[in-house]
């Protein structure tokens, strides 16, 4: 494992931990989008069915379990809690998300490595996870004011994209049969959707002000 | 044969 893939997991892993804090210590889920983490969930489980086949290390299967427990523990929390379903903001998740799914399920029957069970869910969970971001990226566009948790969470899950990009140009030029391009393209395709955010996240840290997107 | 790539990223 090189510098790049452990930077992005460790971004992944803070991001879900800056989520989990703003949502425990101000028992608020405002500016968050349910539907992106219900997508989450359907990524992980979909992607880590390997965890019953394969073994690749330790490492490996606790950040499943814990990328697993974590998504699963804040759609319980967005749906379940008492205090902290009241502050979702359910007119502004308008996104259908049912079509995201829908649309990479057939993407993946027709693209795949291999036609079977777990590739075609292997696929359909790439597909997913690149477009999962938009209906948060939609829900923040339509709110205008990020506060700063919402913000520093989408930060660092861009963050994460970015490091696994550099982790497959690592890759790509120290191994010699390094080629996924299933997962590499649609890693771009995922990475440019932060584009945007990331613009403005950076004039606002530039000149010290609150992140705000333009509607 | 060629040994199937695991896949080992996350």
């Amino acid at each position: 494992m090189n510098i790049f893939r452990f930077a992005g997991d460790m971004t992944h892993l803070i991001s879900i931990v800056v989520l989990l804090l703003k949502i425990y210590a101000t028992k608020s889920c405002s500016g968050i989008s349910l539907k992106t983490q219900e997508l989450y969930v359907i990524v992980f489980l979909a992607r880590y069915l390997d965890l019953f086949t394969d073994f690749i290390s330790v490492y490996n299967t606790v950040m499943k379990l814990v990328f697993i427990g974590s998504s699963l523990a804040i759609v319980w929390c967005m749906r379940m809690h008492r205090a902290v379903k009241r502050t979702y903001d359910k007119e502004l998740d308008t996104f259908r998300h049912y079509f995201l799914v829908l649309g990479s399920f057939v993407l993946a029957l027709l693209l795949h490595e291999k036609f079977t069970f777990q590739e075609i869910f292997w696929a359909f969970s790439i597909y997913l996870e690149a477009v999962a971001i938009l209906p948060q990226l939609v829900m923040l566009q339509r709110s205008g004011n990020v506060d700063n948790l919402t913000g520093q969470y989408v930060f660092f899950l861009g963050a994460y994209r970015a490091f696994y990009i550099l982790n497959w140009i690592y890759r790509f030029f120290t191994e010699p049969h390094f080629s996924r391009w299933i997962a590499c393209l649609s890693g771009l395709v995922q990475t440019a959707f932060y584009a945007d955010f990331f613009y403005y996240y950076f004039i606002s840290w530039k000149n010290n002000a609150k992140l705000q997107l333009p509607a | 044969t060629e040994e199937e790539e695991k896949k080992d990223e996350l």
